[in-house]
């Protein structure tokens, strides 16, 4: 999290802490589900097999507390089917999800995030919170932090992106927020976290998009996993269950 | 005389008829029936030459030594002595018919000619025993001595109660070793009664009933056995026994009290020595079915159901408990409870008890808890509980139709199971309540 501050207990109580291929974010669902990004478990450019731990550490903002809670193990994991590990410049379908082999007890420091049901949550101009426990200021954090941003025209971002001259995907699954003028970003390291809104209607938290991927961080936008468009996937799998 | 062979009927007629009958004749033909029956005999036709005292020509009927007339003339004529339709009965199987003829039939110097007769005889059944005993009888036939019982063509005797037919047929000797009744109710005497019984007797009187009924017996005036003053039935004695235990031993004139065997099978022994004069004995005796104890319940939640104001043997009851109530029987529950009256007079099975449903410990809720909305820790019938979540975190899911206030709530009912009015025994769910941070994130520097 660039230009962000650190949250307090309760803030941001959905959020994960994992430790697949690295340092990465998830959100929980429910009382036993967490979602992330499907990057954090089949990285993309990866040489070495996909054989790698899952450690998930729920309901603190402290690395070394949230770790002396205790791992969470992991009855299944489930890739969106879009998802293409071997496409270095494709997020697409960039969403994961993690089935607890146990309920959490949810608590003041533990309690789930809702999932979005219309388009107005992706508004231009929406101002949106992001965290993590991702790189702050050259440094891994060792505490949560979190930043708050504003949802992006899609134009802007697709000029962005055409001005670095990249070829990457930036889909219709996808939005972006941040700006180039801004110092605020996420970045490595809070991938999988999620990009929350604040519903004054209902006034319920809601996830709107997965930390998913940028063009270095920090002075530009970054891109989401748009997740108003996996809810019926999300369901699917949960109900499957 | 000519023999007609034995039949049950036939005909007899004058010679030669129905051409005029010779003159100079005589005949007599014996009407012979079978054994037991007895000859009747009528005239259809009769044309006789008439006279005076039937001199010349006659008929002349007769049996059993007797005769029963002589007749000559015509049928509907006043002269000579026509029989009409007069039937001729014997009172044994034989009948004589004798018809005689004269040398001439002329009457006024006119030969006359006379058709003769036409006879039906049938064989009638002899009533033996209505028939009055005749010593001097040429085949005395020795009557019953007790009972008579006639039927066509024959009879037999048989003999009092507690007397035996003899090898002859005809005469009774006392037996009443094993004197057997099995009627419902009835009556028994010593022999002879109320005459004097005879001596020497061993006589035993068994009533059996079926099982389930209970003997009684009253005994009648006279009552009259041979005794002695001091000495308690040296002589004849009248012993009752139920189901092989003696209850009473009896003689005198003083008529015993009306006995209740409380049994379905009682004997009678009565002995008599070898003199006396005493009248003997008579009682009448019945059934009653045995009756069992009227039911009660041992609590206030049992229910018999439709209660009789009586039981007897074969009935049954039902016993049922009261709703929230189960059937015990000792530590066993029961399903239902039926209890039928025995042959004995008891119950085959004793009354159950109703004890109080018990739904036991209400299941735990994920992510909840309960409490007791009546007294805590009682889980028997209409106790009840309230389910909750761990608010703020979960929140509880009921069906969307379901009211506020019986949400959670849950009831233990008379099947003995917790439930709730929409739910049924299905528990509650807790679900996670999403996007409630308690301490959501608030900036205050601008």
């Amino acid at each position: 999290i660039i230009g962000g501050q650190r949250a307090q207990l309760g803030n941001f109580p959905w959020q994960a802490f994992t430790n697949i291929h690295g340092r990465g974010g998830g959100a929980l669902l429910g009382d036993r589900w967490i979602l992330t990004a499907a990057h954090t478990l089949y990285p993309k450019e990866h040489d070495s097999p996909n054989n790698a731990t899952v450690d998930v550490f729920l309901g603190h903002t402290s690395v070394e507390e949230i770790m002396k809670l205790g791992n969470h193990p992991i009855r299944r994991v489930s890739i969106h089917p879009d998802y293409r590990q071997d496409e270095s410049n494709n997020f697409e379908g960039d969403i994961a999800l993690l089935e607890l082999e146990n309920s959490v007890a949810l608590g003041p420091n533990l309690l789930p995030i809702c999932l979005p049901d219309n388009e107005t949550f992706y508004d231009n101009g929406l101002m949106g919170y992001v965290s993590g426990f991702g790189i702050t200021a050259e440094r891994i954090a060792s505490n949560l932090r979190f930043v708050r941003l504003p949802v992006a025209r899609r134009e802007a971002c697709e000029n962005w992106l055409r001005g670095l001259k990249r070829k990457d995907v930036f889909s219709q699954s996808m939005f972006c927020a941040g700006d180039p003028s801004l110092k605020q970003d996420s970045c490595q390291g809070d991938s999988g976290g999620v990009f929350a809104v604040r519903d004054p209607n209902s006034d319920r938290w809601v996830a709107t998009g997965i930390v998913s991927w940028g063009i270095g961080c920090s002075r530009g936008y970054g891109f989401y996993t748009k997740l108003l468009n996996y809810v019926d996937w999300i369901k699917k799998e949960m109900e499957e269950e | 005389s000519i023999f007609i062979p034995q039949k049950l009927f036939g005909e007899v007629t004058s010679p030669l008829y129905p051409k005029p009958y010779p003159n100079n004749f005589e005949r007599t033909t014996v009407i012979t029936v079978p054994q037991g029956y007895r000859v009747k005999l009528v005239f259809w036709q009769f044309n006789l030459e008439p006279s005076e005292g039937c001199f010349y020509d006659y008929v002349k009927i007769s049996a059993d030594k007797k005769n029963l007339g002589r007749f000559c003339g015509q049928l509907g004529s006043p002269l000579g002595n026509p029989p009409g339709k007069k039937e001729f009965m014997s009172r044994g199987n034989k009948m004589l018919l004798t018809f005689h003829t004269d040398f001439s039939n002329e009457e006024n110097g006119t030969i006359m000619f006379y058709r003769g007769f036409l006879a039906y005889y049938q064989a009638v059944d002899l009533d033996e025993c209505a028939s009055q005993p005749n010593s001097v009888e040429e085949d005395p036939q020795p009557w019953c001595q007790h009972l008579c019982h006639n039927y066509i063509g024959g009879y037999f005797c048989s003999c009092h109660p507690g007397y035996k037919l003899q090898t002859d047929g005809h005469s009774c000797q006392a037996e009443c070793s094993s004197e057997l009744y099995t009627e419902p109710s009835g009556y028994i005497s010593s022999l002879e009664y109320p005459k004097p019984y005879p001596p020497d007797l061993r006589c035993n009187y068994s009533i059996r009933v079926e099982r389930g009924l209970t003997l009684h017996l009253k005994f009648l005036e006279p009552f009259e056995i041979d005794d002695h003053q001091q000495v308690h039935c040296p002589y004849d004695q009248l012993q009752v026994y139920a189901n092989g235990k003696n209850i009473g031993e009896f003689c005198g004139t003083q008529r015993p009290p009306d006995l209740d065997s409380s049994s379905n099978a009682v004997d009678l022994l009565f002995f008599t020595d070898e003199s006396g004069d005493s009248r003997g004995w008579k009682l009448h005796y019945t059934t009653e079915i045995i009756k069992c104890p009227q039911p009660k319940a041992l609590d206030e939640f049992t229910i018999i159901q439709d209660l009789q104001p009586q039981y007897q043997f074969r009935d049954y009851f039902i016993a049922t408990c009261k709703q929230g109530y189960q059937l015990m029987e000792g530590n066993k529950m029961l399903l239902s409870f039926t209890a039928v009256c025995q042959d004995d007079g008891t119950w085959h099975r004793a009354m159950p008890r109703c004890k109080i449903k018990d739904c036991g410990q209400p299941r735990s809720l994920p992510n909840g808890d309960f409490k007791y909305t009546t007294t805590k820790g009682v889980n028997t019938y209409q106790a009840s509980i309230q389910y909750y979540c761990h608010e703020p975190y979960y929140k509880m899911l009921t069906r969307a139709e379901s009211s506020e206030s019986a949400r959670g709530k849950y009831t233990c009912t008379a099947q003995g199971i917790w439930k709730n009015g929409q739910e049924g025994e299905k528990i509650p769910r807790c679900l996670p309540v999403c996007g409630k941070p308690v301490n959501p994130v608030e900036q205050t520097q601008r």
